[in-house]
């Protein structure tokens, strides 16, 4: 259909773009499949009036979730680390 | 405090969006970044630091390219006596890479004095804060990913984060409302070129995304030789000058 072909266009348009090669077996096929669900969701949210941000294809748009989380999210903390509060930037009604 | 702040239409944030590229190293962009700025602040001079000499020589309570805290990567630099250049220490995006000797004295470094923390779950002492310097922060970024414009308002977190990143200035959009204006490591191909304006004034203390759970700053006192720096020598030499000509004359 016209709609698989335009995706098929936009996925080559975006590996040429992002500079993306994949070497394994199959890995391009999987890979395409990952990128027509976030242009799915991606769709979805932005014909959506009521949210106020705009998404988009980007370096990302070829990972699932859980792919991304593991790959990038590397944050860590414990309370400990934020249990010594200071009192400089404390709040007061009046502040200038 | 001020309506609307952004440190980096007052000079105090590198230009060049960094990119972390396929590693869990958020956390030392985002304390690299709070350090450039506060040492922009403090002596009037922007230097772009060394995110790799942390993810490689800090292995305290940051693990690299799997993840860390600022919090902990200001302790290093603490204990390091300072952090060196990113000219001197390029990132290389290499997780195998072991920490490089860096004959410290030698070299241009940047130092800080220690670190605090905003109180927590309060967005007002979050926005005071912020109006000083800019701060790092933890937020839940996950559903992130493929944003790239506009004040984003979720899905997310609000009970912990998981993205080291730091908040560079504050505002308010007539049409989304209020927002925190968030530099990423993501590289500039990522959001409003890099940054991200997220929803300010939540409804729940810990913020939206759990932006106000960890917010940590550096802390750096002006040294008796950023009071010598040039430009103060340059004066205090011109006052001796006119001195001893009034004696002469």
């Amino acid at each position: 259909t016209n709609s698989q072909r335009n995706e098929a266009e936009m996925f080559e348009h975006w590996l040429v773009e992002n500079g993306k090669n994949y070497n394994g077996l199959g890995e391009k096929e999987r890979r395409f499949i990952v990128f027509k669900d976030n242009l799915k969701r991606i769709k979805e949210h932005n014909s959506d009036p009521n949210h106020s941000c705009q998404r988009g294809l980007n370096q990302f748009s070829d990972l699932t979730a859980d792919e991304f989380r593991s790959i990038y999210l590397g944050g860590k903390m414990d309370k400990k680390s934020v249990s010594d509060v200071a009192l400089r930037y404390q709040y007061k009604e009046g502040d200038i | 405090l001020p309506d609307e702040v952004d440190w980096r239409k007052r000079g105090a944030v590198v230009p060049r969006v960094k990119t972390q590229g396929d590693c869990g190293g958020c956390w030392a962009f985002a304390a690299t970044g709070a350090v450039e700025s506060i040492n922009q602040i403090t002596t009037g001079e922007l230097i772009s630091l060394s995110e790799q000499e942390l993810l490689d020589c800090d292995r305290t309570d940051n693990f690299g390219y799997i993840g860390g805290g600022a919090v902990w990567a200001f302790d290093f630099i603490v204990s390091n006596d300072g952090i060196v250049t990113d000219e001197v220490y390029p990132y290389t995006g290499n997780d195998t890479a072991a920490c490089k000797a860096i004959e410290m004295p030698a070299t241009r470094v940047v130092t800080i004095n220690g670190r605090e923390v905003v109180p927590v779950n309060d967005e007002m002492s979050l926005k005071k804060a912020v109006a000083h310097q800019p701060i790092t922060v933890m937020t839940s970024a996950a559903n992130m990913s493929d944003y790239t414009s506009g004040v984003y308002k979720g899905p997310c977190s609000n009970l912990g984060g998981d993205h080291n990143v730091i908040i560079v200035g504050y505002g308010t959009s007539s049409d989304e409302g209020d927002y925190w204006l968030i530099r990423n490591s993501w590289g500039p191909g990522w959001g409003e070129g890099g940054y991200l304006r997220l929803q300010r004034n939540f409804h729940e203390p810990t913020g939206k995304c759990s932006v106000a759970m960890a917010p940590v700053y550096p802390i750096k006192w002006k040294s008796s030789s950023d009071l010598l720096s040039p430009s103060v020598f340059k004066l205090v030499l011109l006052f001796a000058f006119q001195l001893i000509s009034l004696v002469l004359l």
